[in-house]
Order: structure tokens, then C-alpha cells, then sequence
């Protein structure tokens, strides 16, 4: 689910 | 999320608070460049859009929150505040001449050709060298106060740890981002000849300053 699209890093 | 992450957004929230700590404690932002201050803003500003998009997790969320507000917090001490104090005639980088081709470069390569990517593309290169007019005005002045050598280490830390937590993400989940790890170690090794002088001057109790 932690995908490039949500960008999930600060 | 790893420790790597974790130590390097504590690093780099911490660089952000003790700049504005100095700012705010001393009255005065001598030494610091306004122009690097307001390039952070704009890159957190373009970066976080995702903030009304789509929804992470609460530190995510709080943490983008606090970034965007303590930038423009600094922005607001050295243009207004405290603008007597602002060192305009050391800080002379041409910011034009980053802005311009990061944002060139942010329609060319980027993950998908749409206005929050590449407005992140862009925040993700232009962060990599926002630090440049610090630099340059310190390579002009020759030294820098101690508070904005230690701001300066945690950024760079922050960034190294940022590569830690890459190559572990890669080797845990196979996650990568090309765009950020390149970005990434522009941006890192950017601070490498600035390590070596803090680690060889700063932590012996000494100012930084450049060797004539």
C-alpha cells in the first residue's frame, strides 16, 4: 500500500 | 516507518527549531540566508499540497503541518521582524538560478505528468540544493556562529539518515524512489565538505570558519 503515488515519506 | 526516518524527521524538525530558537533568542538573524530560508518554504509549500489530497497518518499530517509553519515562521523573522538584521549584502546567490532549471527539470523527469507530482518532483529537487545560498554565504563571510553550524549538521544528518532508511526500505520492503534517492544524495553530499569542517572545527570547541 506505501506506493510512489502517496509519497508516505516527510 | 524505521528508526532511520524517525531519527531523520526529529533531526531535521530539530535543525528547523533551533534556527528559529536562535533567531527569535538573539534578535537577529545575521549569518543566515534568507534566500535558502524562503527557497524551505516554497518547498514544503509545493511538497505537503497532498495535505488536502490525501490522508497518511496523524504524525505524517502533523509533522507536514509543523514543517510548513515554521518555515514561514523563519521567512517572517528575517524578512520582517527582525529585517534590520538580515545580512542582504552576503547574501547574494542568484536563487533564479535554481528555481528556474528545478522547475525545468521537474516537467521532464517526474513520476507522472500531473500538477501535484510535478509540483512534488519540484519541491524534491529544489530541497536538494536550497541549502546553496547558506553555503555560498558562508564561503563568502568565512565563518559561521556555532547554533548555525549545529543547524546545518542536523539538516545534513537528516538527509543522511534519509539514505540509511532508503537502502533499508530497499532491502526490507523492495520500496524505491528514484527521483528522491537521487535527489537525496545530491543534496547530502552537497554537506560533505561542510562535515568534515564541523567535525574538525565545531566539535573541538571551535567557530567555524574557512580556512584562508
Amino acid at each position: 500500500e506505501e506506493d510512489i503515488e502517496s509519497h508516505d515519506e516527510l | 516507518m524505521n528508526v532511520f526516518r524517525l531519527v531523520g524527521d526529529l533531526s531535521h524538525l530539530l535543525a528547523i527549531i533551533m534556527l528559529l530558537k536562535k533567531i527569535w533568542s538573539s534578535r537577529s538573524c545575521a549569518g543566515i540566508s534568507g534566500k535558502s530560508q524562503l527557497l524551505f518554504a516554497l518547498v514544503f509549500t509545493t511538497r505537503y499540497l497532498d495535505l488536502f489530497t490525501s490522508f497518511i497518518s496523524v504524525y505524517n499530517t502533523s509533522m507536514k503541518v509543523i514543517y510548513i509553519l515554521c518555515a514561514y515562521a523563519t521567512v517572517y523573522l528575517i524578512y520582517v521582524k527582525f529585517k534590520a538584521t538580515y545580512d542582504h549584502n552576503h547574501d547574494t546567490f542568484r536563487a533564479e538560478f535554481l528555481v528556474v532549471p528545478v522547475g525545468g527539470l521537474a516537467f521532464l523527469v517526474n513520476h507522472d505528468f500531473t500538477p501535484l507530482e510535478i509540483l512534488w518532483t519540484f519541491s524534491i529537487y529544489l530541497e536538494s540544493v536550497a541549502i546553496m545560498p547558506q553555503l555560498f554565504m558562508i564561503s563568502k563571510t568565512g565563518e559561521a556562529e556555532s547554533i548555525t553550524s549545529h543547524y546545518l549538521f542536523c539538516l545534513g544528518g537528516y538527509r543522511a539518515l534519509y539514505i540509511i532508511n532508503w537502502l533499508y526500505r530497499f532491502y526490507s520492503e523492495g520500496f524505491f524512489d528514484l527521483i528522491a534517492i537521487v535527489a537525496g544524495c545530491v543534496q547530502t553530499i552537497l554537506y560533505c565538505d561542510f562535515f568534515y569542517l564541523y567535525i574538525t572545527k565545531v566539535i573541538y570547541g571551535q567557530k567555524l570558519s574557512l580556512p584562508a
